[in-house]
């Protein structure tokens, strides 16, 4: 994807981050997107 | 480890006129529902800001705002408990090995 947004969410201490596309096409490895 | 997930509006809960744009996300697998809840809250707030929503609305971003579902057999859905891990949500409800298809609808 030409774009990937990436966020950190923190609770209770504890941050993780997001990634996430437009579209699934080229952004998911466990299943190709038709 | 990473999961996967395809995020999107619960077709019973979330009406037309309601945010319901599906959203493509990976995230750790030791993100909980909660995380995952204010992270959606915090998107809507940021597109919904850029539409001219008032100023502070991230300020009260929130993992209240959001309800998560996943579906079940026989088209019934499933409220998640917001402390669960996703990978928790994979193993004891998804268990395919696909992007986990989760749902999302206000509080």
């Amino acid at each position: 994807p030409e774009e990937v947004i990436v966020t950190d969410i923190t609770i209770n201490s504890l941050t993780v981050t997001f990634r996430e596309a437009l579209v699934a096409r080229g952004f998911f490895r466990s299943w190709e997107m038709e | 480890s990473e999961i996967e997930l395809i995020f999107c509006p619960h077709p019973l809960l979330v009406g037309q006129q309601q945010y319901s744009q599906t959203r493509y996300v990976k995230t750790t697998a030791k993100a909980t529902v909660d995380h995952l809840s204010k992270y959606l809250a915090l998107r809507v707030a940021l597109e919904e800001g850029s539409s001219g929503a008032p100023e502070g609305t991230l300020r009260h971003v929130s993992e209240k705002q959001f309800t998560i579902y996943i579906s079940t057999a026989a088209g019934q859905f499933t409220t998640l408990n917001g402390s669960l891990t996703l990978e928790l949500v994979n193993q004891k409800f998804w268990k395919l090995c696909k992007p986990l298809e989760l749902f999302y609808a206000p509080t």
